[in-house]
């Protein structure tokens, strides 16, 4: 554990509550990209599975738990309590390329080829790509609220850190590198390069998340 | 250089 990724794990736990928050005082999931959030829980539901294989720490596990069970609880409220407030001809982006996609670039290169590990591949692919529904959607739409530009800026910066993280970690632990992470990492932290431009340029200084 | 034994990050 360094400072980086513990920053970066408290970032996305961050993210969560926020977007939890929003949901519970809108009573509303307007402008939340539901197929995004049933990617994160595809996400963790297949990258977490090594719950049940091995033991890497108390907090590890906490985390995985979490996670899992509040990517869970979001779907959840999507798809019943808030689902009068659910706007599908919003949310259109084929969400079926990403997974396909995701799914080949998981079989062609995995650490090694066993379940566990192409499953984790796919996990980490997944999740580079998992928030293109909801910046389409806030492009298609070209505005979002503020809580909800929080909440994206929370899931960008989280893996922003891991890349300050894994840095760290070559230096430190002997030349570490996961090359899976790493260029999933970057890819992931590219996609939000628009996205950090106008939340720093507008939302930081007060007004509101709208494209130009 | 080491290669990643096991998933340790989240």
């Amino acid at each position: 554990m360094n400072i980086f990724r513990l920053s970066g794990d408290l970032l996305h736990l961050a993210s969560i509550f926020i977007l939890i928050a929003r949901l519970h005082q809108t009573k509303s999931c307007a402008g939340i990209s539901l197929k995004t959030q049933y990617l994160y829980l595809l996400v963790f539901a297949t990258r977490y599975l090594d719950l049940f294989l091995g033991f890497v720490s108390v907090y590890n596990t906490l985390m995985k738990i979490f996670f899992l069970a509040s990517s869970g609880y979001i779907v959840y409220l999507m798809y019943s309590p808030l689902k009068a407030s659910y706007d599908k001809s919003l949310d259109s982006f084929r969400v079926e390329y990403i997974i396909a996609f995701a799914a080949v670039v998981a079989l062609a290169f995995p650490h090694k080829y066993s379940v566990v590990e192409v499953l984790w591949s796919f996990s980490i692919y997944l999740e580079s790509l998992a928030i293109i529904p909801q910046l389409f959607q806030m492009t298609r739409t070209g505005e979002a609220d503020n809580i909800t530009s929080h909440y994206v800026f929370a899931l960008g910066g989280y893996r922003a850190l891991y890349m300050l993280n894994w840095f760290y970690r070559y230096y430190t632990e002997d030349n570490y590198v996961d090359y899976i992470s790493w260029i999933a990492g970057i890819v992931q932290t590219a996609l939000y390069g628009d996205f950090f431009y106008i939340y720093i340029t507008r939302v930081l200084k007060g007004k509101s998340f709208k494209l130009p | 250089s080491a290669q990643p034994a096991e998933h340790d990050e989240l």
